[in-house]
């Protein structure tokens, strides 16, 4: 008869934060009402969690690729070790695209690649967050009824929805293009 | 967007990476539920919207 296995508790490792903490903030304010509430929000947010925060407002296409080399170069070339970087992304966009204020479209994975372990040496191996604040397409969800009995949530004075695409986590076995083997 | 108050998803984010403790992961879980419960109305109709989190982080991040 097989024992039973007994499963053990996960090893609680997390990423060393005691270095230095720097953060982007790319942002198409143009025809684009509300942005300065978010940039606000942010500001607020960054000085809390001690990261050293640039933001740079209205960027063109072309120099969305260029804040972000800028940015890269900076990481790379800090006096103290670098524990995290922190880039925020807000523009018009469509999928996998961000819009500059000339209406040139960039492309998000071009930016993402700035930071990554090979292009840049100051962040290997340590955490990078991407926020973006864009549209990724023209669809609108409407939601769903929680509960699935139509009649039943019809007669509640406040129908509650949800949206269609939570509860589901997405994990592939390797990156979009890329092998799995 | 809201003209005044700035979008859903930053204005979200920031609040509760201020007001709560606890893995990144966590915490964009519980922006995920926020933004799920919230209504938003254009053109008279509700709009739903949720953020989408990828994540290929090795170990929990601590913001705090």
């Amino acid at each position: 008869m097989e024992a039973e296995i007994q499963p053990q508790p996960l090893e609680e490792e997390t990423y060393d934060m005691s270095g230095a903490r720097l953060a982007l903030t790319l942002c198409v304010t143009e025809e684009r009402e509300g942005s300065e509430a978010d940039l606000d929000a942010l500001e607020r947010m960054f000085r809390q969690l001690r990261f050293e925060n640039t933001t740079k407002e209205n960027p063109t296409g072309q120099q969305f690729l260029e804040e972000m080399r800028t940015f890269q170069e900076t990481l790379d070339g800090w006096a103290e070790p670098v524990s995290c970087a922190f880039v925020v992304l807000m523009a018009h966009g469509d999928e996998g695209l961000l819009k500059g204020v000339d209406e040139e479209m960039v492309e998000l994975d071009s930016l993402f690649a700035a930071l990554n372990n090979k292009n840049c040496a100051a962040l290997r191996g340590k955490p990078k967050l991407f926020m973006v604040q864009a549209c990724r397409g023209e669809h609108r969800d409407l939601g769903e009824a929680i509960g699935g009995d139509q009649v039943a949530v019809m007669e509640q004075e406040h129908p509650q929805t949800i949206p269609t695409f939570t509860d589901t986590v997405h994990v592939y076995a390797t990156m979009e293009g890329h092998i799995a083997y | 967007r809201h003209d005044k108050d700035g979008s859903s998803f930053i204005q979200t984010v920031a609040d509760v990476f201020t007001k709560k403790k606890g893995p990144v992961l966590e915490l964009l879980t519980e922006v995920t539920r926020r933004m799920a419960e919230a209504e938003l109305v254009q053109e008279g109709r509700v709009r739903k919207v949720n953020p989408e989190i990828m994540s290929t982080l090795r170990k929990r991040l601590y913001l705090q």
